[in-house]
C-alpha cells in the first residue's frame, strides 16, 4: 500500500 | 515547510500571477490555451473542497483561496472578457481525452475509495498533465510570446521544486506519497522539452519559436 503524505501541501 | 516547498509554491503563484497581469495589461489572451486554464480551475476546486473540511494553517488556506480565485479569474478573463482575442482554432487539444483517462485512473489507483480522496487523486493526475493543450498549442501555432514562456518556465519549476521537498520530507519527516511523488515526476518531466528551449533561447533575449 502506499504511506499518505498529510495534505497540507498546495 | 522547507525551502523548497516555500520556492515551490512562490514560483506557482509567480506564474499564475505572470499569466494574469500579462492578459489584463495586454487586454488579450492570444496564445493561451483557454483549455488548460479549465483544467487548472478543475485541478483547485477538486483539490482544496478540504478547505471545507479541514484547517492546516492560515498560510495553507489563503494559498489554495488566492489559487482558486485566480484560476477562475483567468478563465473569466479569457472566455469572457477578452474572448474576442481568444484563439480557439489553435486551442484544439482534446481534452476529454486527457479528463476521461485521469478520471478512470483516480478511481482505480488511489489512497482510500471516498469520494474527497478520488477527487484530490483526481487533481493530482489531472494537474500532471493540465499543461498539454498549452504545449500543443505553442507546437501548433510553432512560436510563444517571452511573456508566456516566463509563464511557463514558473510554472514548470514548481514542481521541480516540489520534487526536491519530497525527497527532504523523505529523509527529515519520513514522509513519502507515492501518488503524488510519481504524478510530480511525470509533469515535471513533460516540462523538460519546454526548459532546453527557455535556456536556450528565451534566456538568451531569443523569441521562443519553433522550427517549421
Amino acid at each position: 500500500a502506499f504511506k499518505q503524505m498529510e495534505k497540507d501541501e498546495l | 515547510m522547507n525551502i523548497f516547498r516555500l520556492t515551490g509554491d512562490l514560483s506557482h503563484l509567480a506564474a499564475i500571477i505572470i499569466l494574469l497581469l500579462k492578459i489584463w495589461k495586454s487586454r488579450s489572451c492570444a496564445g493561451i490555451s483557454g483549455k488548460s486554464q479549465i483544467l487548472f480551475a478543475l485541478v483547485f476546486t477538486t483539490r482544496y473542497l478540504d478547505l471545507f473540511t479541514s484547517f492546516i494553517s492560515l498560510y495553507n488556506t489563503c494559498m489554495k483561496l488566492i489559487y482558486i480565485g485566480c484560476a477562475y479569474a483567468t478563465v473569466y478573463l479569457i472566455y469572457a472578457k477578452f474572448r474576442a482575442t481568444y484563439d480557439g482554432n489553435h486551442d484544439s487539444f482534446r481534452v476529454e481525452f486527457l479528463v476521461v483517462p485521469v478520471g478512470g485512473l483516480s478511481v482505480l489507483i488511489n489512497h482510500d475509495f471516498s469520494p474527497l480522496e478520488i477527487l484530490w487523486t483526481f487533481s493530482i493526475y489531472l494537474e500532471s498533465v493540465a499543461i498539454l493543450p498549452q504545449l500543443f498549442m505553442i507546437s501548433k501555432t510553432g512560436e510563444a510570446e517571452t511573456i508566456t514562456t516566463h509563464y511557463l518556465f514558473c510554472l514548470g519549476l514548481y514542481r521541480a521544486l516540489y520534487l526536491f521537498n519530497w525527497i527532504w520530507r523523505f529523509y527529515f519527516e519520513g514522509f513519502f506519497d507515492m501518488i503524488a511523488i510519481v504524478a510530480g515526476v511525470v509533469q515535471t518531466v513533460l516540462y523538460c522539452d519546454f526548459f532546453y528551449l527557455y535556456v536556450t533561447k528565451v534566456l538568451k533575449g531569443k523569441k521562443l519559436s519553433l522550427p517549421a
